[in-house]
């Protein structure tokens, strides 16, 4: 499986994931890569996600949507009282994904979330990771296996690689 | 505002140092820097954040070492059968594919899903049937088809042991 999440200058989220699923697969098999919420998932105001490991576990938990759910929730204590001076969009909303640090959650938080996720996934049994971006610059992965596949880079850090869990 | 940012990976599973060759280990961490490179220019250009993802998923499709596009799993009956999704987060407009065989580079074909179909989620002979009207690039079977997945896949069949075990433990 592979994924890619990013953030571009106007602060909009993208995400996806492509997969040959899994080894041996019968009956038409399905896993969690191309399932909205499961695998993949973006949302502005909060994260875009890719997912990849055993996809029956990333369903049922719904990891990707669940991820951005809790940043999200995370962050409404910070909206809620910067809420009169964020600018709004087309849509009247709030832009909390501004970049801006006045509204950023901290980093520990995001990976705390995505952590927690997928230590929630590893009690059921499941095994893998997540890629996730945010709308305040973090960018970075949660994995339970020895391994992940990854890279990230941004405006301001130089690309990095990385296959190994030490690393 | 000139953030941008991008994350990219190539899947999981039991990736130890003496599991992998030094050459091997190169070669993946060059598919991945030049992956990350086709999005960061993408995005350092002003390009959006869905042509930049679309465009480092096409590079990791078509690089065999991952198990998408080309080098792609097989199924218990010997084929390649691809999924892949792509949403877009500043109008939650989403597009997916499952079990599509021909299509060359799935992920363009789950955002012409988004695009260009008033629907989510495609499968099977539709999508690949979708795949054509929209004219998307097709490959033969024999493209998708690597001798290292086809290894896999017999080990897993002689062997008796589970998918698990072949996906997670053998790459």
């Amino acid at each position: 499986t592979v994924g890619a999440v990013a953030v571009d200058k106007n602060g909009n989220i993208a995400a996806g994931t492509s997969t040959g699923g899994m080894t041996g697969k019968k009956w038409g098999r399905i896993g969690d890569s191309p399932i909205i919420g499961a695998g993949t998932y973006a949302r502005n105001d909060s994260c875009g996600i890719s997912a990849t490991g055993s996809g029956e576990y990333f369903i049922r938990l719904g990891v990707a949507h669940e991820i951005c759910s809790r940043i999200r929730f995370a962050f409404s204590s910070t909206r809620d009282t910067a809420q009169a001076n964020v600018p709004k969009d087309k849509h009247g909303m709030p832009q909390y994904y501004i970049h801006s640090n006045e509204w950023a959650l901290d980093d520990d938080v995001v990976q705390a979330i995505a952590d927690n996720v997928i230590a929630e996934l590893g009690v059921l049994g499941g095994t893998g990771g997540i890629i996730y971006a945010t709308p305040w610059g973090q960018i970075g992965y949660s994995f339970n296996t020895p391994g992940m596949y990854r890279g990230k880079a941004s405006n301001n850090a130089p690309a990095t690689v990385s296959i190994y869990g030490d690393e | 505002q000139d953030n941008w940012s991008i994350v990219i990976h190539g899947g999981a599973g039991v990736l130890e140092r003496d599991k992998i060759s030094p050459e091997k280990d190169a070669e993946i961490r060059a598919a991945l820097n030049f992956a990350l490179k086709t999005g960061s220019d993408i995005l350092r250009a002003g390009g959006t954040s869905m042509d930049a993802i679309a465009a480092t998923i096409m590079t990791l499709e078509n690089n065999e070492n991952f198990n998408a596009g080309k080098g792609a799993v097989f199924t218990w009956d010997g084929k390649n059968e691809m999924d892949a999704s792509i949403m877009d987060g500043e109008t939650l407009a989403a597009g997916a594919v499952a079990g599509v065989t021909a299509t060359k580079n799935p992920i363009l074909l789950a955002r012409k899903v988004m695009t260009d179909s008033s629907h989510v989620f495609l499968s099977g002979d539709g999508a690949n049937k979708f795949s054509l009207e929209m004219g998307l690039e097709q490959a033969p079977p024999e493209y998708f088809a690597t001798d290292f997945r086809r290894q896999q896949l017999e080990k897993m069949k002689s062997q008796k042991i589970s998918s698990y075990d072949v996906d997670l433990k053998f790459g």
